[in-house]
């Protein structure tokens, strides 16, 4: 049996705003080490890992092994039916058809329950483990966001260059063409605001915006994103969670 | 022109 009881349910509806709109279907996997997920979406390019640690949750039940096969856009419609400050706890047995979804608000003695009916999704589970990386940058994800937005005016690409002490973002499209040098800094008093590049190789590579556009959404699960890159493979986005992530793996562009 | 590489082709099957 699962019964995985958030503190507030923003946490999980931020979660899985941050991510529905790239995937709809999606394995959450269960296990007494929390709850992980991957997905890819639609076209093939951006893969998504979540794990949520069990220190996420203020309690955490899980017996054995469970797979909840979630409709994302089913699930956030359910999310929104609770308010943030609401406890929310999921709760499943075994074999579960249907997901429980519990809203307790606590002062008002309110409780709100909804089921979510599952559904088997047949996906492949791909090994992302172990991937050597060039060069690690963590910064203000709101920064990333930004840029990220600003640049995806001009073009449907974006090219990130990485150097010793500095970090490209560059965009030419029809219009025009724009860039944004972002440098490392340490800030004493903000250390969220802080830019930090750990460099073994310079970096050029070229994404698809549109992609990017979905990775930003994930801003708002944590003041930093840690971007680690590495020439012809798959650029990891990462923000973190008091215990646990969420990863975007996105391939590149390639000069044909 | 750049292409657009998908993700299985860097990741295998677990």
């Amino acid at each position: 049996m699962l019964e995985a009881k958030f503190e507030e349910a923003s946490l999980f509806k931020k979660v899985i705003d941050s991510f529905k709109d790239c995937v709809q279907l999606v394995n959450f996997n269960c296990s007494e080490h929390g709850i992980a997920a991957q997905a890819v979406d639609d076209s093939r390019v951006l893969l998504v890992s979540l794990s949520i640690g069990t220190e996420s949750f203020q309690d955490f039940r899980c017996d054995r092994n469970v797979t909840l096969g979630a409709d994302l856009s089913s699930l956030s419609k359910i999310l929104r039916c609770g308010n943030n400050n609401d406890n929310l706890t999921l709760i499943a047995d075994d074999t579960p058809d249907s997901l429980l979804l519990l809203f307790e608000d606590t002062k008002k003695d309110r409780i709100s329950e909804y089921s979510l009916k599952l559904m088997d999704i047949d996906a492949d589970f791909l090994d992302i483990e172990g991937m050597q990386y060039d060069t690690t940058i963590t910064m203000p994800s709101a920064e990333f966001a930004k840029v990220v937005r600003d640049l995806n005016q001009l073009s449907d690409s974006l090219n990130i260059l990485v150097t010793k002490d500095t970090v490209k973002f560059v965009a030419e499209g029809d219009i025009g063409s724009g860039s944004v040098i972002v440098k490392p800094h340490t800030d004493m008093d903000k250390p969220d605001d802080s830019v930090k590049v750990e460099l073994d190789k310079p970096v050029d590579l070229t994404f698809g915006s549109k992609y990017l556009l979905d990775i930003i959404k994930g801003a708002g699960l944590s003041n930093q994103i840690t971007i680690k890159l590495s020439s012809e493979t798959p650029a990891l986005f990462e923000f973190g969670l008091q215990s646990g992530y969420l990863q975007f793996f996105l391939a590149p562009k390639f000069n044909e | 022109v750049k292409r657009q590489k998908s993700i299985a082709e860097f990741f295998g099957s677990k």
